[in-house]
């Protein structure tokens, strides 16, 4: 562990509590994808497969857990519970363009063709693309709350800090993974513009309001 | 299976 995987990994709980808090307060998912919220929780799935085989740390259990049970509540807070409050209409990203070109993409380059292997790499592939549909959401209704803006600033940061992570255990451990590496450099990339507006608008008080 | 670096990260 070092400290860039650290507040990455702070980063990442602060935004699905951000979220959870945004919901539970306002009791309302206006604006927030439902389609994204799936692909994280098939992401955290897919990864997660080794839960209860491989024992890294009571830290890294935890968060497992933590993760994987906060993302399929907010999924129940959406479809279910607040559901009257989903905006369906504009969560139209079609989800199947991603997840077919990312499974076939784990199937070719992997490190190593196993079960285990190619379930964990489709998972790395398709969360470096889970965020698209809550960003075109954001698109299509020209503006984010003040609130899903902090989401989504943790969550893009939390990736771009595993960078430096992989860069610091590179250097002080020669770990390396290239697939991760990749993904994770798709992943933040992902977020720059959003970045751009987050850093211009919001840090000044304003609300990000795209051009529709 | 060398090369698949361990899998210690979320």
């Amino acid at each position: 562990m070092n400290i860039f995987r650290l507040c990455g990994d702070m980063s990442h709980l602060a935004a699905i509590i951000i979220l959870l808090l945004k919901m539970w307060k306002t009791r309302s998912v206006a604006g927030i994808s439902g389609k994204s919220q799936i692909l994280f929780a098939t992401v955290f799935t897919a990864r997660y497969l080794d839960l209860f085989t491989s024992f890294i740390s009571i830290y890294n259990t935890c968060m497992k857990v933590f993760f994987i049970g906060t993302v399929y509540f907010t999924i129940y807070l959406i479809y279910m519970k607040f559901k009257a409050t989903y905006d369906s209409n504009h969560d139209s990203f079609r989800v199947e363009f991603l997840i077919v070109p990312v499974g076939g993409l784990a199937f070719l380059v992997n490190h190593e063709f196993a079960p285990l292997e190619i379930i964990w790499t489709f998972s790395i592939y398709l969360e470096s693309v889970a965020i698209l549909p809550q960003l075109f959401m954001i698109s299509k209704t020209g503006e984010a709350e003040t609130i899903t803006s902090h989401y989504l600033f943790a969550l893009g940061s939390y990736r771009a800090l595993y960078l430096c992570n992989w860069i610091y255990r590179y250097y002080a451990e020669g770990f390396f993974d290239l697939i991760a590496v990749v993904a994770g450099v798709v992943q933040t990339i992902l977020y720059c513009d959003f970045f751009y507006l987050y850093i211009t608008k919001v840090m000044k008080g304003k609300k990000i309001s795209l051009p529709a | 299976d060398e090369f698949a670096p361990k899998k210690d990260e979320l």
